[in-house]
């Protein structure tokens, strides 16, 4: 049964790190995996097609004709076979900025790929605003489990409760857990699992701040593939096994001032 | 001539801090202030209220029958007699999160804001994607100066490049400088200051990381009320003068590429 998972999280939270190792964790597996960036930031895909930033769909469409376009042309082939999109995003201020994120899931509708043979489709999705373009993954065709990065900062924090909220407004028993992809300050840990259980959602995920990311983005290459032997690569092969299991938890969230009292003191 | 005015920036980057400081200190002058929140976190006016959080315009246009709005129900009074409101922002998921602005505008509009003799109008405003709502206070009528508040964290960089981007489709002259509000990394600085220079914008203050905004945060005062005596009021008060001067700037902007390899030296 071919799965569709979609993460989101704050943009700058570490989406696209978690999102293409995840990728690549699962590719290591022989798992045939689609990767579907969903930020206009396109960046997505970048570590899994050795450092290039591949044609958004955006551009495609500006720049092709419509009989002269190809499903080919917007998905690379990256890392141990798996397939990579960049939907792109429209000039800032011209228009609604998940308009990328449409115009990819139309093309890609339209261009056939849902002929192509998968076994995992997977979205990387911005998630500060979840309307418009960004909430299209969150659809129930679209996304049969949804997963959120967070570090323990308020603001990242607060971002994936809009999640919740936004995933409840369209199917709320999807949530496949929280991933938490650390700043590096010591009381984010105490933060982070505050908010799982007042949600009841677990962290499945832990990652703890490491300059070994920065160097593995400087050599176009996800962490995995660089570092095979290290902690942090097994903890993605142990996120990919947990995503596989596929286990999955009511999307349930806090009002503001519940989120400021729990993770501020606030009130 | 009243000069309306918008703060832009990446979500927590304190757009709300330093636009309630702002408000404050020029209404320790005597100007007469309206400050605008439009963030869906709808907090923006609360360190002028006491600590308060405002009802918002989109709450109160559910709440409340056409012939029954008053003006005075969404303008709260706050710190020496400036004038606060909160536009709101819809369930995540549902609808333009950028809705609760056009309703702000249109409401403050259509109950006579413009006969309420003011000097100012803040306008503070989210500014992860420049889209929808969040580029209503950009258009020419609505604001003749945008700052922007940045840390030196790419994203948050990258961010003000967005509204950069995002201002010159509306007019590009309108820019009265760059606001640095630092998280407290030593390399943030020469990021900001590279940026500054590579888009010709000056930065015309400076605030440092410091857990004194926290403790005004608690108290539900803005920093100038509480501490002012300090440097960083003082830091406030210039801000308010270099706003009231009103010197304003083009609009550039880089390109991802230009902007990755400045900030970030890559490719
Ligand atoms: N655990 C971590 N430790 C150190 N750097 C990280 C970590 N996770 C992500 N990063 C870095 O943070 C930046 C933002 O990550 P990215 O995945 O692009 O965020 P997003 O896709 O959410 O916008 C990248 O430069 C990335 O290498
Ligand atoms: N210079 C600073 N030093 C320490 N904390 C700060 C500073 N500026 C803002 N903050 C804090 O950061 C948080 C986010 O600020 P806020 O103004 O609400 O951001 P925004 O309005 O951009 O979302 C608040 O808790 C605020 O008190
Ligand atoms: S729906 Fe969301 S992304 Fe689209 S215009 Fe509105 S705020 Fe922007
Ligand atoms: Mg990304
Ligand atoms: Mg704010």
């Amino acid at each position: 049964m071919a799965r569709k998972i979609a993460i989101y999280g704050k943009g700058g939270i570490g989406k696209s790190t978690i999102s293409s190792n995840l990728t690549a964790a699962l590719s290591d597996r022989g798992i045939k995996v689609m990767q579907i960036g969903c930020d206009p930031k396109h960046d997505s895909t970048r570590a899994l097609i050795g450092g290039k930033v591949q044609q958004t769909v955006l551009n495609y469409l500006r720049n092709t004709k419509p009989d002269a376009r190809r499903l080919g042309d917007i998905v690379a082939v990256g890392y141990k076979g798996c397939l990579c999109v960049e939907a792109g995003g429209p000039e800032p201020g011209v228009g609604c900025a998940g308009r990328g994120i449409i115009s990819a899931f139309e093309l890609l509708d339209s261009l056939g790929v849902g002929t192509v043979p998968l076994d995992l489709t997977l979205y990387d999705v911005l998630g500060d605003v979840v309307c418009g373009g960004f909430a299209v993954p969150l659809r129930n065709d679209n996304a049969d489990t949804v997963y959120i990065v967070t570090s323990g900062e308020f603001m990242s924090i607060y971002a994936a409760n809009n999640i919740l909220r936004g995933t409840a407004n369209y199917n709320p028993d999807r949530i496949g857990g929280i991933i938490f992809n650390s700043r590096g300050d010591p009381e984010e840990e105490d933060r982070v699992k505050a908010f799982a259980k007042a949600v009841g959602i677990p962290i499945i995920a832990r990652f703890a701040r490491s300059n070994l990311f920065m160097a593995a983005e400087k050599e176009g290459k996800t962490f995995v593939e660089l570092y095979p032997d290290s902690a942090i690569a097994d903890s993605f092969r142990e996120l990919a096994a947990a995503v596989l299991k596929g286990q999955r938890y009511a999307a349930h969230f806090l009002t503001e001032g519940e989120l400021e009292s729990l993770i501020l003191g606030r009130k």
